[in-house]
């Protein structure tokens, strides 16, 4: 394991931190779009179903179960927490996120590394997975004033697929028969949404105000 | 190729 992959976990695993922080300590959901949560519920679910099937290794297995129980536990407090879900946006969150699962299952059954069920369904969850910030992104754009954890948590979400695009080079230079076309495409889509709110976060940070996107 | 080389990220 590299460097940049290492990073990239460890910027993964604080953003899920600072998201469950938020939500235990402050016992709010304000800013969150549950829409994305469910999102990457649905991809963690999808992607390692492995977890049944194959050992990797004991770091592989147990990052597999933090994001797997982090996500399912978040959506949960969202949905049902009687005092965190009432700070959720619901009349802001508004983006229709089950019309993006249809085309990456579509896209999934066409282009995969193999047809088999699992394949299939490790291209899904990276299809989706490219798209799952969307909601995130739009609700942020209408909130006003975003709280400095929820702009930390889109941060720390953006450097992570940095680095696992930093990773897939140097794996790329490194290792013989290193090519994960699927993998490489659509992180490197996933990567470039994040890259105006980047651009607005460290504006508002060389700026020192409070982050306010454009409407 | 094997599958926990090809799948060894997260």
């Amino acid at each position: 394991m590299n460097i940049f992959r290492l990073a990239g976990d460890m910027t993964h695993l604080f953003s899920v931190l600072v998201l469950l922080l938020k939500i235990h300590t402050i016992k709010s959901c304000a800013g969150i779009s549950l829409k994305t949560q469910e999102l990457y519920a649905i991809v963690f679910t999808t992607r390692y179903l492995d977890l049944f099937t194959t050992y990797i290794s004991l770091y592989n297995t147990i990052m597999k179960l933090i994001f797997l129980g982090s996500s399912i536990s978040i959506v949960w407090y969202m949905r049902h927490h009687k005092v965190v879900r009432r700070s959720y946006d619901k009349d802001q969150d508004t983006f229709r996120h089950y019309l993006l699962m249809l085309p990456c299952l579509l896209l999934a059954l066409l282009i995969n590394e193999k047809f088999t069920f699992l394949e299939v369904m490790w291209a899904f969850s990276l299809y989706l997975e490219a798209v799952a910030i969307l909601p995130q992104l739009v609700l942020l754009q209408r909130t006003r004033n975003i709280d400095n954890l929820t702009g930390q948590y889109v941060l720390l979400l953006g450097a992570y697929r940095a680095l696992y695009v930093l990773n897939w080079i140097y794996r790329y230079f490194t290792e013989e028969n290193y090519v994960h076309w699927i993998t490489w495409v659509s992180g490197i889509v996933q990567t470039l949404l994040y890259a105006d709110f980047f651009y607005y976060y460290f504006q508002s940070w060389k700026n020192n105000v409070k982050l306010q996107l454009p409407a | 190729r094997d599958y926990d080389e090809f799948h060894d990220e997260l």
